[in-house]
């Protein structure tokens, strides 16, 4: 476990926290893509069935356990204690777009065909997708609250992170996980573009919003 | 190659 992978966890969970702090608190889901927090909650649901057949450590367990609690809080919170607020009209997306090619991708590209393994691969390509729709939903309505935009930015974070991670691995364990770095690769470069308006815009106390 | 004993990665 090194520093990279540590902070990059801790980002993570930062987001996550981030975004339910902002619903709690406004009591409204406007601007969050319920769609995108569906796709979260079943990249960890398909990732983590590992949890009742492998154990890895501590704290491995644990934070698997709090991502998964944090991620079906949000998406109650989209659908249900607070849907009166949620945009469904700004949130079109068109999920088949990014299933169908993510399961088809994780039945050709594994490293094991097994039942685990390609629901594990799975996971990881729909991990590289899933920010699409928050993403288009920002691009169609044209702007994001400022907090949105804080979620956002701790979400690339962690991305960014993990690809530090992996290089810092592959130097001092020759761990390489081709499927995960590839795939994180594709994730991160979705958020350079964010990354650009919150630097310039965001930071500089100024709202996002696209010309 | 396949990464051994299960994915550590969250």
């Amino acid at each position: 476990m090194n520093v990279f992978r540590i902070l990059g966890d801790v980002s993570h969970l930062l987001a996550m926290i981030i975004l339910l702090l902002k619903i709690w608190r406004s009591k409204s889901c406007a601007g969050i893509s319920g769609k995108s927090q569906i796709l979260f909650a079943l990249v960890f649901t398909t990732r983590y069935l590992d949890l009742l057949t492998n154990f890895i450590s501590i704290y491995n367990t644990v934070m698997k356990i709090i991502f998964l609690a944090c991620s079906y809080t949000t998406v109650y919170m989209i659908y249900g204690k607070y849907r009166n607020t949620f945009d469904s009209e700004n949130d079109s997306f068109r999920l088949e777009f990014l299933l169908v090619p993510v399961t088809g991708l994780s039945f050709l590209e594994n490293y094991n065909f097994t039942p685990l393994e390609i629901l594990w691969t799975f996971s990881i390509y729909l991990e590289s997708v899933a920010i699409l729709p928050q993403l288009f939903m920002i691009s169609k309505t044209g702007e994001a609250e400022t907090i949105t935009t804080h979620y956002l930015f701790f979400l690339g974070l962690y991305r960014t992170l993990y690809l530090a991670n992996w290089i810092w691995r592959y130097h001092t364990e020759s761990f390489y996980d081709q499927i995960a770095v590839v795939s994180g690769v594709v994730q991160t470069i979705f958020y350079c573009d964010f990354f650009y308006l919150y630097v310039t815009k965001v930071l500089k106390g100024k709202k996002l919003s696209l010309p | 190659q396949e990464p051994k004993e299960g994915h550590d990665e969250l």
